[in-house]
């Protein structure tokens, strides 16, 4: 599904620092249920509730002032 | 804490280019010199100042765009800082911020500054929130202190701070560590055979050819001459299975077996050659793909993708070389890169160029030889490639030219 501005901004903020991959095989399209896991690492990496989706403490959150450097946080690394 | 990387000494020098407008100078200098205090209060670092020429550590203040760095800013607000792991050195503030000191308002210089070098010492982003290694910055607070995620890990790569250490001039020694090469080398390869071990876009653009013990220059115009690997790469061994540079992080990796070896130029890192646990052994080829700005390994029908500064999960690999490199053979005995994002595969005599949609282009696979090694067709007696150890019998003929690699030997 088409994105809206907020949402398109969510997305390049989760791809421009790592929380999310731009698929290398197929579409360019990100599948729903892989921005939700990218949104809610980012979540629980800000000590924000984790919920997946864009909620309005996330959007503040990520207009915060912070590094340029890529975070490191995936389900992965913070389990 | 995540560590990206680590100087190989601990006393390091440091120049500020340039200051930002929005503070005094005295004030402005005081804090980026609090911030070094940060570190070395805890690790057994110390930082000098330089005012002139080359320093370890260079700090410096732009705008929106840069000639000199590739990463934009953004204005007021957003990204406020940048830096470079070890052992590159630059930190970049963004000089539309309002920088200041002792205030709630605009972002603090000397919290910021520590943020960064701790990139520049190594560190990578800390998931706690009150670390300084927090993306985000967490806003001016009167009495900061390093959070203990932020003392240990600069202390795990740095060691503990304590007072022997202190005052000690002399820079670490690099230990070996690996047996020395043997001395006996295989027969000097034949470029113009075709096969290939391994294919490096190495630093300042030189594309390397390995083969057997050694090693050569490919050009536009010629070839340079043939070294054994480990007059270049002291302690790596020959008949590699891969090679890779990074310009990201601009290291260069080498595989062989179940081993990797890692250098910065033609300086083995600290700890390498290190197992390769988390994918498998005997790789076939490697390459370093800018445009996502990740390193692809290969063996057989499958890679792997990894992220040099970000823990990679590698449970989701390998992956089916076909079902993103369209039109490559498996197996691949080499791989490359180009900064545009083509890529070459090379496997026997032929390779395969992918354009940037990564498909192989028209008219591929073609000839190694004589393509890459400038070999022509030859009906005559065959001239060896240099030395005086023959080549094999290929019916073909090699150009030479003086070595672009003379430079970096001396």
């Amino acid at each position: 599904p088409a994105l809206g501005p907020a949402e398109k901004e969510a997305v390049d903020y989760l791809l421009q620092y790592g929380y999310l991959e731009k698929p290398l095989e197929g579409s360019d399209f990100f599948r729903p249920e892989d921005i939700m896991e990218a949104l809610s690492t980012f979540q629980e990496a800000s000590e924000l509730p984790v919920s997946g989706q864009l909620d309005g403490a996330t959007r503040v959150r990520m207009r915060q002032p912070r590094c340029g450097l890529e975070d490191p946080f995936n389900q992965k690394t913070l389990k | 804490y995540l560590l990206l990387g680590r100087w190989r000494k601990k006393h390091l020098t440091f120049r500020i280019l340039n200051l930002p407008s929005t503070l005094p100078t005295h004030t402005a200098r005081a804090a980026v010199h609090q911030a070094f205090q940060y570190w070395s209060n805890v690790a057994p670092l110390t930082f000098r100042e330089v005012q002139a020429g080359r320093a370890d550590i260079r700090l410096s203040f732009h705008g929106r765009k840069s000639l000199y760095c590739s990463k934009n800013f953004d204005g007021p607000g957003r990204v406020l800082a940048h830096a470079d792991i070890p052992e590159l050195g630059s930190v970049h503030f963004d000089e539309d911020e309002l920088w200041t000191e002792g205030t709630y308002r605009g972002v603090n210089l000397r919290i910021i500054a520590a943020h960064e070098l701790g990139h520049a010492l190594g560190l990578g982003h800390s998931r706690y929130t009150q670390a300084l290694m927090a993306p985000v910055y967490a806003g001016y607070r009167p009495y900061f202190k390093l959070h203990p995620d932020d003392v240990a890990g600069i202390q795990a790569l740095y060691g503990k701070k304590s007072p022997e250490i202190e005052g000690e001039e002399e820079e670490e020694a690099e230990l070996p560590t690996v047996p020395p090469v043997p001395t006996q080398p295989s027969p000097m390869p034949d470029p113009c055979s075709g096969d290939l071990d391994a294919m490096m876009l190495g630093p300042h653009g030189k594309t390397y050819a390995f083969k057997g013990d050694y090693v050569w220059t490919v050009t536009e115009s010629g070839l340079g001459p043939l070294f054994r690997v480990s007059a270049l790469w002291e302690g790596l061994p020959g008949n590699l299975d891969a090679a890779v540079y990074s310009p990201r992080t601009q290291q260069i990796y080498f595989f062989k077996g179940d081993k990797v070896w890692c250098y910065m130029n033609f300086r083995m890192n600290r700890g390498y050659p290190k197992k390769l646990n988390r994918v498998g052994p005997s790789l076939d080829a490697a390459l370093y793909w800018p445009l996502n700005q990740k390193v692809f390994l290969f063996k057989g029908s499958g890679y792997w993708q990894w992220d040099e500064l970000a823990p990679t999960d590698f449970s989701r690999y390998p992956k089916p070389i076909k079902g993103l490199f369209t039109g490559v053979p498996d197996q691949p005995s080499a791989a490359m890169s180009w900064r545009d994002g083509r890529v070459d595969f090379f496997k026997g005599k032929h390779y395969w160029r992918l354009n940037r949609q990564l498909q192989v282009e028209k008219g591929y696979p073609r000839d190694i030889a004589q393509n890459w090694m400038h070999c022509r067709s030859q009906t005559s007696d065959h001239t060896p490639a240099s030395g005086d150890t023959p080549a094999s019998a290929t019916g073909t003929t090699v150009d030479t030219i003086s070595s672009p690699m003379d430079t970096t030997l001396n």
